[in-house]
């Protein structure tokens, strides 16, 4: 059973070190994380089965969806290699791809334009 | 100077000394103008400073100061970028263009800037996604890009008059009077006939182009309107570019 696993790199690829803005008004990157972490817990169901720390992790996965808003199905950006700790920084520092990633929200975004000139 | 807002709003103000153009959680931009002409209040920027904040995982706080006796390549601290994989970054920006121009980059928060030196003074241009800028933000932050100019700092709003084809500003002065230098060097005609050198269509830039002309009588400034229109060229408002969708391939295709 390798809960704990699923659990560190959850931790690793939310905390404010990682990169992601608690406040950030895109907050996709959590969303990725959270169905990456809900697809490893999963995917312990069979060999964790009766493990305690398993199903206290199961629990509140559900809650997390639906305070964060997050839909379940979309990038799992870590399911390939859940040992990838969080999106490469190419991505999370590059707004667009940040927000083209997000899918449906981004046909909204729109730039601005302000200028300064002359006197 | 002349501002367009981000809500693309015209105005001419006065804003002597230091004002905030913008002040949000991702960056802040605060320009220093100073009077053009003794006796008028007509004022032109001569120094920009742009504060980048500390992004985590992508940049450290960063700042740019330009000002009309210099406008560097690089950040306050000699670097010319910063965070994760160039993810903040200046540049000279080449080209036909008016002036001296430097561009910076915000990848992280898909911000980009451009700076010139317009003879003697300095332009401003940024273009930022709309969700990082606060718009329902109350008045109260002084912010020129995203509320325009405080009431009693306005010289006035500029509209496109429909019946005359001279531009005119709404409620400028015609008699000479506190918006015309002392040595007055330029007639409206004159002032016109310069403008249309380089700037075809009689719009907004066209009519604060004159404007710069009757008030400074200097020539330079005939450039500062035509430079603010390449660089919103060169930084549109507009949609997020959509990579088109990769449909699957059609199996019974």
């Amino acid at each position: 059973c390798r809960i704990q696993r699923c659990n560190s790199n959850y931790v690793a690829s939310t905390s404010p070190a990682s990169g992601l803005q608690e406040d950030a008004s895109v907050d996709v990157d959590y969303c990725i994380a959270l169905r990456a972490y809900a697809l490893c817990v999963k995917r312990q169901a069979r060999s964790c089965r009766g493990d305690l720390v398993y199903h206290s992790a199961v629990f509140p996965i559900k809650e997390l969806f639906f305070k964060h808003n997050c839909s379940s199905d979309g990038p799992t950006s870590f399911a390939k290699a859940p040992s990838t700790p969080r999106p490469a920084a190419s991505e999370l520092c590059n707004y667009e791809n940040r927000v083209l990633m997000s899918g449906s929200a981004a046909q909204q975004k729109k730039y601005a334009h302000c200028g300064l000139f002359g006197d | 100077p002349h501002l367009r807002t981000f809500r693309d709003e015209f105005q001419t103000c006065k804003v002597e000394g230091a004002w905030p153009l913008i002040d949000n959680r991702f960056l802040s931009v605060q320009v220093t103008n100073v009077p053009v002409v003794l006796g008028s209040s007509a004022t032109a920027t001569s120094k920009i400073t742009v504060i980048f904040k500390s992004y985590l995982g992508c940049s450290d706080q960063k700042v740019y100061q330009a000002t009309t006796d210099d406008l560097p390549l690089a950040f306050q601290d000699g670097t010319r970028s910063g965070g994760e994989s160039g993810s903040l970054s200046v540049s000279e920006r080449g080209g036909s263009g008016v002036g001296r121009q430097v561009r910076i980059q915000a990848r992280y928060i898909g911000t980009s800037i451009i700076i010139r030196r317009v003879g003697s003074y300095l332009t401003f241009a940024i273009r930022m996604p709309e969700d990082t800028l606060d718009f329902s933000e109350d008045g109260g932050g002084l912010q020129l890009c995203l509320h325009g100019c405080p009431r009693n700092e306005l010289i006035k709003e500029h509209t496109v008059s429909r019946q005359s084809q001279r531009p005119r500003l709404q409620g400028a002065n015609t008699e000479p009077g506190p918006l015309r230098p002392p040595h007055q060097a330029y007639t409206v005609e004159r002032a016109t006939a310069k403008c249309r050198e380089t700037l075809q269509v009689e719009d907004v830039y066209f009519q604060s182009c004159v404007f710069d002309l009757l008030t400074t009588g200097d020539p330079e400034f005939s450039m500062a309107a035509y430079g603010a229109l390449e660089d919103l060229k060169a930084l549109p408002p507009s949609k997020l570019k959509q990579n088109p969708p990769r449909t699957p391939p059609n199996p019974s295709r």
